[in-house]
């Protein structure tokens, strides 16, 4: 067994979860925020079979992509009006971080 | 060390985490959605000495039991008077699903 | 590679993300619950290099400290007039619970 821990963008769960359960995985949802930009993503938690998880990595892959987001670093700062606005820096936000790791036990009750 | 991750239904957390801490266990609650139903359901971080993993599982076997539930597949999709309307399906939603993950290091601050 | 699971204290997260991010760290943020005071809290999930992981443990040391805190077990509970109020009990509630995980395989798309 393995737990598959993926963040991934709001936009794209919705597609991601039925591309999952289609295939028979389950998956639990936990609503997350990213550390440096500070805006809303999505972790999932998808316990899955040694096996499958070529498989779900590869659902992963299809359904997120990677995008340029423009950040302003100071949004949402109070400005005056002579100060000092830096211009947005393109950021790549990836369509999604996985991280595979072992299941020592697996159980449901 | 261990990290037992369980994925619990929201009406036995509370009783859950009385028995927990009563026997002196740490717990972290995380509000979760379930990828299937999309319904909300608790996902609990529990870290405990290995010794210990055995009593957290029996625990959680004692709190948190399997039922069945009807799901409605279409629940919550705009329908109009004539459209399809699927009949429910049971589902059997379990009490619990437990991950136990081995920890390479624990500190407390 | 590692998975760094952090419970910190809600007030000292802003500090604690500025502070890894400014090392080119990536962290993700939930919001969680204590399961024994009920109260809200932080837990991060900090995947990095395993070399980087003592500068990860070092940073959120220095961010994060043990303090004591009076908690009123029955905080919140209706009383009437005469019940027993218990005087509060002093809980040290440390300043951040730190589980390191390893990570089989990581993936960025
Ligand atoms: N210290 C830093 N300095 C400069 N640029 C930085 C940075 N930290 C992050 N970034 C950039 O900002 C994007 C958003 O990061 P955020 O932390 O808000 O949102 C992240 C975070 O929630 C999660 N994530 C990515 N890597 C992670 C890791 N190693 N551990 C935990 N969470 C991670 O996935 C989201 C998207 O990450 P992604 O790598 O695609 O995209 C990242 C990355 O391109
Ligand atoms: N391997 C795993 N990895 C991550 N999280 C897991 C997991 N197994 C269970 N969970 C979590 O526990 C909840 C209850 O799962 P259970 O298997 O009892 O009950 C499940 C199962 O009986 C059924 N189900 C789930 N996925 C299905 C699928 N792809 N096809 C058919 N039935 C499915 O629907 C019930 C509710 O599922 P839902 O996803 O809403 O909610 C799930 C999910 O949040
Ligand atoms: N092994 C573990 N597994 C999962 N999560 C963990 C953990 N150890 C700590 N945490 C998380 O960190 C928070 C602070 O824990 P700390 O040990 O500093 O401070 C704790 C501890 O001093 C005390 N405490 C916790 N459980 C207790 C119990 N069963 N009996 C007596 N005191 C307890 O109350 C404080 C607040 O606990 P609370 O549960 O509300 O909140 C906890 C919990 O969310």
């Amino acid at each position: 067994m393995r737990m598959v821990i993926a963040m991934v963008q709001d936009q794209e769960v919705n597609a991601l979860l039925s591309a999952l359960t289609e295939k028979g995985h389950t998956a639990t949802k936990l609503a997350s925020t990213g550390g440096f930009l500070r805006q809303g993503n999505t972790t999932l938690l998808i316990g899955t079979e040694e096996a499958k998880v070529q498989e779900v990595v590869d659902l992963i892959k299809e359904v997120c992509r990677t995008k340029k987001r423009l950040y302003s670093p100071l949004a949402g700062v109070e400005r005056t009006i002579n100060s000092y606005i830096p211009s947005p820096i393109e950021v790549e936000v990836g369509g999604a971080t996985i991280f595979v790791l072992k299941v020592e036990s697996f159980e449901k009750i």
